[in-house]
């Protein structure tokens, strides 16, 4: 795994072409709603019961 | 078992694989004697006919010829293993066919029979089916490396811990906000070889190698601009997390223990 590997991969899943800059302000100002934190754990549950076949 | 004998009986399982490496389907082709030699052959027409076994495997067998015929079924066998229901017994169908269509071709497929297809009760050429094996407690993978033995030439494939700090990363910075790393685990370390015999046999086989079989995904949050306005989102990101690894040929399946 490196690094090249999980940004490629993050940016395809986003549908993005490259990374969003992103100022240190616009992280202050973020808040984190519950909705998307219980999103969150629930995929972090989710990946850790069902893996996946390889090739 | 031919399709047209095919009466529905559950074999008894006969053994406890560990992996299937090759597969080969014997048929016994008799010799019918006087009745090929009354077989008249046009000119340019084929005396060979098609022998195949249903989706797997085909090769051509000449009307003349009598004997064992054998048949690569490796990829069925594989694929018989993958299935979630083992138990089930593994069917093979065979059929045989024009060798090519046209106005030439002959009827010389219907002269071709098997000897499992004579005499009810006839045990003599009944079809065979070898099955290759190795033993994966010596050619499999272990689970995870030992974290006090450094990791050598001679290492058994295995799971090794490997820490992916996101934070670390600059292109991270202000966009990744969970989680601040994962542990990524990566696999390392050698294969048994099979023995030489076997991949003289099946030349397809490729070297057996220490791949990662299982993955999980890796939930993330990230920070996206919609209207100027940061927002929070959920992103997951496929065969992030490594969580088996195993031996296994390039395009192989992965081998699997089966119940016995």
């Amino acid at each position: 795994m490196t690094e090249e590997q999980i940004l490629g991969s993050l940016l395809q899943q986003l549908h993005l072409r490259e990374v969003p800059v992103l100022g240190k302000g616009d992280v202050e100002e973020l808040v984190i709603s519950a909705h998307v934190r219980a999103q969150y754990v629930a995929l972090l549950k989710r990946s850790h019961g069902a893996p996946s076949r390889g090739k | 078992r031919f399709s047209q004998n095919f009466r529905g009986e559950t074999l008894a399982p006969c053994c406890s694989l560990g992996l299937g490496v090759g597969g080969g389907l014997r048929l016994d082709v008799p010799d019918w004697g006087p009745e090929f030699k009354r077989h008249d052959r046009l000119p340019g027409a084929s005396d060979q006919a098609r022998v195949s076994v249903s989706m797997w495997c085909h090769r051509l067998v000449s009307i003349h010829e009598s004997g064992w015929k054998a048949f690569d079924v490796t990829e069925a066998v594989n694929f018989w293993q993958q299935l979630s229901r083992p138990r089930q017994p593994l069917l093979l169908q065979v059929s045989v066919q024009r060798e090519h269509l046209g106005p030439l071709a002959s009827s010389a497929h219907e002269l071709v029979h098997f000897a499992a297809q004579g005499p009810a009760g006839a045990r003599q050429g009944e079809p065979q089916l070898e099955l290759h094996t190795l033993d994966l407690r010596d050619y499999g993978a272990q689970d995870n490396c030992d974290p006090e033995a450094p990791v050598t030439q001679g290492t058994r494939c295995c799971r090794q811990e490997m820490y992916i700090d996101l934070q670390g990363m600059k292109w991270a910075e202000n966009w990744v906000l969970e989680p601040p790393g994962f542990l990524a685990y990566e696999c390392v370390g050698t294969c048994q070889q099979p023995p030489e015999t076997l991949t003289f046999k099946w030349p397809f086989l490729g070297p057996r190698q220490c791949i990662a079989s299982e993955t999980t995904s890796l939930p993330m949050i990230v920070s996206v601009k919609e209207g100027g306005k940061p927002r929070a989102q959920v992103v997951s990101l496929p065969n992030m997390r490594v969580q088996k690894c195993s031996c296994a040929s390039d395009g192989a399946p992965v081998p699997r223990k089966l119940e016995p």
